[in-house]
Order: structure tokens, then C-alpha cells, then sequence
């Protein structure tokens, strides 16, 4: 079979002209990484989880460093991942200060007879796991934060409603 | 959000998705990317796909596998990604993206919004995009 790996960096409405070079340098480094697992004989999962990794690790991605921020201007991450040799899958929802919440959903996968680990949960699992614990300040960029002002303020000049676009 | 799927020499597939959600969300707010079927799915007998776009449509509609169901009725990848994604956007006007493998090593970056950047690595090339036009 002739090994292949895609990725993708977020479907958006608009990207800000000067991030989109960084963006296509950033999803061909991570496609380069999960193609470079898979020539030297490694596992599809091993490739999806080295390519996302990067991405997480990339702060020009909105996963991992560079999250995008909830209302109260905390970063809460989602992940999850799958083998199709037998569909086991493992994954985090609501996940706070890890740097890489895809190689966590694996833990899930792999050291526990669950799906879906979330928040306080994922958080202790991962502590038993020894995952390292890091502020949940390194993970937002000003970038960030200046976008959540934005949002904030468009909201309160648009309508009242505490709801309006948090999803 | 981000994401990648893979099938590797021995004819396996598997797919990671990984995200931050919306910017300002409700606190506790969980969208697609978590949940298999939605944010993703990976089958050998199938394919793979990884999801992004707005949450709540995606986990509605079930959108990687309502793909991969339509590879099992024997569409092309790009033909069932369109299709799915066409679903999404009519039913419950959600827009979004995907990136789909098949077990036959067939792949597709389709997406409904203004762009999506992706990137495929096979025969030793990259390919990659970010426009449409791309």
C-alpha cells in the first residue's frame, strides 16, 4: 500500500493576509513530519499523531499553543483520536494546561477501557499519566487575547445576549 | 482546529483532531472535535476523515462518518465529502471542512468556507493549498 497522510490547519471565513504563508508553511511541516513516520515503516495513528502534534505546537493554529480563548479568556481544548484497524478511539474535551491534548486523547485510547475522558477527569488522568502540567498561560498568544477583546466588544455593541457567538 | 488522517503500508487508517473551539465560547462549551463520528472517524475497511468548521452543525449531521457512508455506497472521496458537506449547509446551514483518506490511498481536502489550509504528503511530494483556487 502506498503510504499517504493529509492534514488541515481549521476551515475558516477569513484569514488576515500576512498569517497565510505561515499557515501553509506550518500544515506542510506537519503533513512532511506524519509522511516521514509513515516511510519509515510507522503506524498510520503514530502518523496523525506526530502531524497534529506539530500543529498544536504551532501558535499560528488554533489547538494546543495558540488556542483560541473562552469567554472568561481561558484556553479549554478538544481532541481526539482513532485507529481504523479495530476503531479504537480515546479523546479529551474541556482539557486545561497540557501542551498536547491529541497525545492525552491517545492515553485515553490506550491505558483505559474508555472513549471520552473530559475536564476534572482528564485532568487527574493525566497527571496519572505523568503529563506534564504547564500554565495555562503559556498557551495564549496576544494574538488571542487582542481577538477575544475584539469579540467581546463587537458582542456587547451588537446585542446584550451573553450567548452571542459562544457557540 | 486542526487535524490529519494517514494510511500507511499496511493498509490502516487513523485520524487525530485536535482544537481549541470558538473564540469566546461558553464555558464547558464542547463542539465535534472530541467526538467520533463528527470530529472524525477511521475504519480500514473504509477510510479516514478529520473534520473542522462550526461544531454544533458538524455533530448534527455526523459528518465524517455520513462521508465514509457515502464511500461505502461507492462515491468518490471528493464526491462523498462534497456531498456531505452540501447536506451540512443545506439542513442546518453549518459550513465547514474535512480532509478524507480511503483505504484505497484515494484522498480529498474539500471545505465550504472562504478557505481551509491543508497539506498531503504521498510518492514523496507535498502537495498543499489554502485557497480554492489553490
Amino acid at each position: 500500500m502506498n503510504p499517504v497522510v493529509l492534514v488541515h490547519g481549521g476551515a475558516s471565513s477569513e484569514i488576515p493576509q500576512d498569517l497565510e504563508e505561515r499557515l501553509r508553511q506550518g500544515v506542510v511541516r506537519a503533513a512532511t513530519a506524519g509522511y516521514k513516520v509513515l516511510k519509515e515503516g510507522g503506524r498510520a495513528l503514530d502518523a496523525v499523531e506526530a502531524a497534529v502534534t506539530i500543529l498544536e505546537d504551532d501558535p499560528e493554529f488554533n489547538a494546543g499553543h495558540g488556542a483560541v480563548l473562552n469567554a472568561e479568556g481561558t484556553v479549554e481544548m478538544d481532541a481526539s483520536i482513532m485507529d481504523g484497524r479495530d476503531l479504537s478511539s480515546g479523546a479529551v474535551c474541556a482539557a486545561r494546561c497540557i501542551a498536547n491534548p491529541i497525545q492525552l486523547a491517545r492515553l485515553v485510547m490506550e491505558k483505559t477501557p474508555h472513549c471520552l475522558l473530559t475536564s476534572h477527569g482528564a485532568a487527574k488522568f493525566a497527571c496519572a499519566m505523568g503529563v506534564p502540567v504547564i500554565p495555562g498561560e503559556q498557551l495564549i498568544t496576544e494574538r488571542n487575547r487582542q481577538d477575544l477583546e475584539k469579540e467581546k466588544q463587537k458582542t456587547d455593541a451588537e446585542t446584550p445576549s451573553p450567548q452571542k457567538n459562544q457557540g | 482546529t486542526v487535524g490529519a488522517v494517514a494510511l500507511d503500508s499496511n493498509g490502516d487508517v487513523a485520524y487525530a483532531t485536535s482544537t481549541g473551539g470558538l473564540m469566546n465560547k461558553m464555558v464547558g462549551r464542547v463542539g465535534d472535535s472530541p467526538c467520533v463520528g463528527s470530529g472524525g472517524y477511521a475504519d480500514s475497511a473504509m477510510g479516514a476523515v478529520s473534520s473542522t468548521g462550526h461544531g454544533e452543525s458538524i455533530l448534527k449531521v455526523n459528518l465524517a462518518r455520513l462521508i465514509l457512508f457515502h464511500v461505502q455506497q461507492g462515491k468518490a472521496v471528493g464526491e462523498a465529502a462534497d456531498t456531505a458537506l452540501g447536506y451540512m449547509k443545506s439542513k442546518v446551514k453549518g459550513e465547514g471542512g474535512v480532509i478524507v483518506v480511503s483505504n484505497a490511498g484515494d484522498w480529498a481536502a474539500k471545505w465550504t468556507t472562504e478557505s481551509m489550509p491543508w497539506a498531503a504528503a504521498q510518492d514523496g511530494k507535498v502537495h498543499f493549498g489554502l485557497h480554492r483556487d489553490e
